[in-house]
């Protein structure tokens, strides 16, 4: 009890610095409502003058990124203001892989100029609701998949219970589809569907007493594992 | 029944994956 939160949404950091901004400043995160991926900004005016006129546009990434309407910013932004806008994004526009993968390169217009920067998307905004594999095809699929396609990590400082571990992934679109005891080890197995249709499998260890739990990951398409990884580090030391 | 299977090979990966 109080150990369960909702879905994590990181705190927001500075994109654009105000200095390279020309007096704009904008801090921004990612988050996920409802089946729907948003970018969370906040746009702060540290020049002389009002600002007007915002518009936003992605380059190419690796997940075909690309805003669902156009940005929202109530306006004029007088000097010394700020204001929040919230900016639902799709998954439907050109792919190109980044590196890292989950790279976004932002460019925003107002009145004042064009600016661009990079920020990183965490990977859970893009982990589909219907991420739960039937049990069925997890075992044939983890069966199917060569064990050099197997990755293992090491989550360190991890003080909750298998099953606290489970609901704070699963409030994620991390899903604990069984769960065996063996020896006093708990094991979880656990999948995920990323929003460009890759699946990964993983597998959860948790040995009593051991605040380090150890997960291997499978997927055809192992170039997500460590993102899948940072990922998991994320919602568990959150 | 199926879903008992499915229990049982759940059982045998854990471990299998314990002792390989």
């Amino acid at each position: 009890i109080g150990n369960v939160t909702p879905f994590y949404t990181p705190a927001k950091q500075v994109w654009l610095p105000a200095a390279r901004g020309k007096g704009l400043e904008i801090s921004g995160t990612f988050t996920r409502r409802n089946g729907q991926i948003y970018m969370e900004m906040t746009f702060s005016n540290k020049a002389m003058q009002a600002m007007t006129s915002f518009a936003i546009q992605f380059n190419k990434n690796s997940f075909g990124l690309s805003p669902a309407q156009s940005l929202q910013v109530q306006g004029p932004l007088q000097p010394n203001g700020s204001v929040d806008s919230s900016l639902p994004i799709n998954t439907k526009g050109p792919v190109q892989k980044m590196e890292p993968l989950t790279n976004l390169q932002v460019a925003i217009k107002n009145n004042v100029d064009v600016f661009y920067f990079s920020c990183l998307v965490p990977l859970h905004v893009l982990c589909m609701e219907d991420g739960m594999m039937d049990k069925r095809v997890f075992l044939a699929t983890w069966k199917d998949i060569p064990a050099q396609n197997e990755v293992q990590y090491t989550i360190e400082n991890v003080n909750y219970t298998a099953d606290q571990v489970s609901s704070k992934l699963q409030n994620n679109n991390i899903f604990t589809i069984a769960k065996r005891n063996v020896e006093g080890q708990d094991m979880l197995y656990q999948s995920l569907k990323l929003t460009n249709g890759i699946w990964v499998l993983a597998e959860l260890k948790i040995q009593p007493g051991n605040i380090n739990l150890i997960l291997s990951l499978k997927s055809r398409a192992m170039e997500v594992a460590s993102g899948v990884h940072q990922t998991f580090e994320l919602i568990l030391h959150n | 029944d199926g879903d008992v299977d499915l229990d049982d090979s759940f059982s045998r990966l854990a471990e299998s994956r314990t002792h390989p």
